[in-house]
C-alpha cells in the first residue's frame, strides 16, 4: 500500500458515493447514465468474485463489499426508486458495442485462461470504457451538473492515482501488471478532455456546458 | 502455473 494507492482508492469511494447521495438528496438521478452504473456493477461483481476464493486484507475485503453494494445501490435507485426521473431518452449509447468487443478480448488477452482470470481481466477492461456512456450523454445533452462533475473528477482521478501507484510499485516492489496498465492508461486517456473542462471552467466556478 | 492469480488491487 502506498499514498497513491490510498488516494486512489479513497478518490473512487468519494466518487461512489458523491453520486450516491447526490441521487438520494436531489431524489433524481436527472443527467446520470444508467447504463454506466449497469456496467460498473458488473465490472465490480465480474472482479470480486475472488472475495469467495481468497482474503488479501480486512481493507480490501471491506472495500470490495462496500463497492459492491453501492454499486448495486445505485442501479436500484435509477432503475427502481427514482425511475421517474430517469432520462432514458438521452441514455442512448449501445453498450453491447462496449461488452462484446470487451468479452472477446478478455478471452484473448488474458494472464492466465481460467473462468475467474478471464472474469478479472474481463472487469478491467470493461472499467476502463465503462463511463463512455455517462460522457456521450453529457455531450448529448451539452450541460451537466456541478455535482455530476465532481464524480466524474473524483472517478477519473481514482485510476489516474493508480497509474502513479503502478510507477511506484514498479520500482518499489517489482510488480507489474501490463493489463492492468494499459487499461489504466485508456481509461485515464478517456477523461483527459472532461478535466480540461473541469479544471478550466466547474473549479472557476461555472456550471459545465458545451458548445452548441 | 497457477490457475488463480491473486490480485490484491481493487
Amino acid at each position: 500500500m502506498n499514498i497513491f494507492r490510498l488516494t486512489g482508492d479513497l478518490s473512487h469511494l468519494a466518487a461512489i458515493i458523491i453520486l450516491l447521495l447526490k441521487i438520494w438528496k436531489s431524489r433524481s438521478c436527472a443527467g446520470i447514465s444508467g447504463k454506466s452504473q449497469i456496467l460498473f456493477a458488473i465490472v465490480f461483481t465480474a472482479r470480486y468474485l475472488d472475495l469467495l476464493t481468497s482474503f488479501i486484507s480486512v481493507y480490501n475485503t471491506s472495500m470490495k463489499v462496500i463497492y459492491i453494494g453501492c454499486a448495486y445501490a445505485t442501479v436500484y435507485l435509477i432503475y427502481a426508486k427514482f425511475r421517474a426521473t430517469y432520462d432514458g431518452n438521452h441514455d442512448s449509447f449501445r453498450v453491447e458495442f462496449l461488452v462484446v468487443p470487451v468479452g472477446g478480448l478478455a478471452v484473448l488477452i488474458n494472464h492466465t485462461f481460467s473462468p475467474l482470470e478471464i472474469l478479472w481481466t474481463f472487469s478491467i477492461y470493461l472499467e476502463s470504457v465503462a463511463i463512455l456512456p455517462q460522457l456521450f450523454m453529457i455531450s448529448k445533452t451539452g450541460e451537466a451538473e456541478t455535482i455530476t462533475t465532481h464524480y466524474l473528477f473524483c472517478l477519473g482521478m481514482y485510476r489516474t492515482l493508480y497509474l502513479f501507484n503502478w510507477v511506484w510499485r514498479f520500482y518499489f516492489e517489482g510488480f507489474f501488471d501490463m493489463i492492468a496498465i494499459v487499461a489504466g492508461l485508456v481509461q485515464t486517456v478517456l477523461y483527459c478532455d472532461f478535466f480540461y473542462l473541469y479544471v478550466t471552467k466547474v473549479l472557476k466556478g461555472k456550471k459545465l456546458s458545451l458548445p452548441a | 502455473h497457477a490457475l488463480e492469480i491473486p490480485h490484491d488491487e481493487l
